[in-house]
């Protein structure tokens, strides 16, 4: 999956 | 962020700010149920953990400063209002119908967390745990209004701003779909889950409390 994950959302 | 996500997140805090109205206005927490409220607050805790990480190496945009804002704005309001639950008026609540079992779904969603998540870490299972527990932690609220049958037009109001946030942010993850390829199903399903439970509520308050009716469940 992704590297790293950032959750953008709230 | 596009337009969406702006106003699904403004029509959240347009919610909490109705909540504490009614609360404060009423001086009452009849018909608000503190199970609902404790899970909200459980959500947001378990979410917003990154508040605690270091910054220091993140790019900083404004968008994270937006962000950072928003969740301290829900965690602190979301304490504040089991403080008025469990402190400030306490003597109108009555638990005699909030009697939804919370456990069951906290069990769920933690072990659903620990199956499905994108990655098995400790922020990463909690983060997932808050989405599952995000989308049924209304339920303790709906049961409570199926048991009375009827709720005052402010809390209503405060229903229809929690659920209809959530229908927006459904159009939010559309658009990105399409303008940033953005694929985020453990969000998706779960968003989709929350804003369908509020289906019979949507209706009846369509055909009642817009027509200037008091809500009554038929």
């Amino acid at each position: 999956f992704r590297d790293s994950i950032r959750h953008d959302e709230l | 962020m596009n337009v969406f996500r702006i106003s699904a997140d403004l029509l959240h805090l347009l919610s909490i700010f109705i909540l504490l109205l009614k609360m404060q206005k009423t001086r009452s927490v009849a018909g608000i149920s503190f199970k609902t409220q404790l899970l909200y607050t459980i959500v947001f805790i378990a979410r917003y953990l990154d508040l605690f990480e270091s910054h220091a190496e993140k790019s900083f945009e404004l968008v994270t400063l937006y962000n950072i804002v928003m969740k301290i704005i829900f965690i602190s309001s979301s304490v504040y209002t089991l403080y008025l639950m469990k402190k400030k008026f306490r003597a109108t609540y009555d638990p005699n119908t909030d009697t939804f079992r919370i456990e069951y779904l906290l069990a769920l969603c933690l072990f659903l967390a620990l199956m499905f998540n994108y990655r098995f870490t400790v922020m990463e299972v909690l983060w997932t745990f808050s989405i599952y527990l995000e989308a049924v932690a209304i339920l303790p609220q709906l049961f409570m209004l199926s048991r009375t049958g009827e709720a005052e037009t402010i809390t209503t109001h405060y229903l229809f701003a929690l659920g209809f946030y959530r229908a927006i942010y459904l159009l939010n993850w559309i658009w990105r779909f399409h303008m940033e390829d953005y694929v985020d199903w453990i969000v998706w399903i779960s968003g989709a889950v929350q804003t369908a439970l509020y289906s019979d509520f949507f209706y009846i308050y369509y055909k009642k409390v817009l027509h200037g009716e008091k809500f009554v469940l038929p």
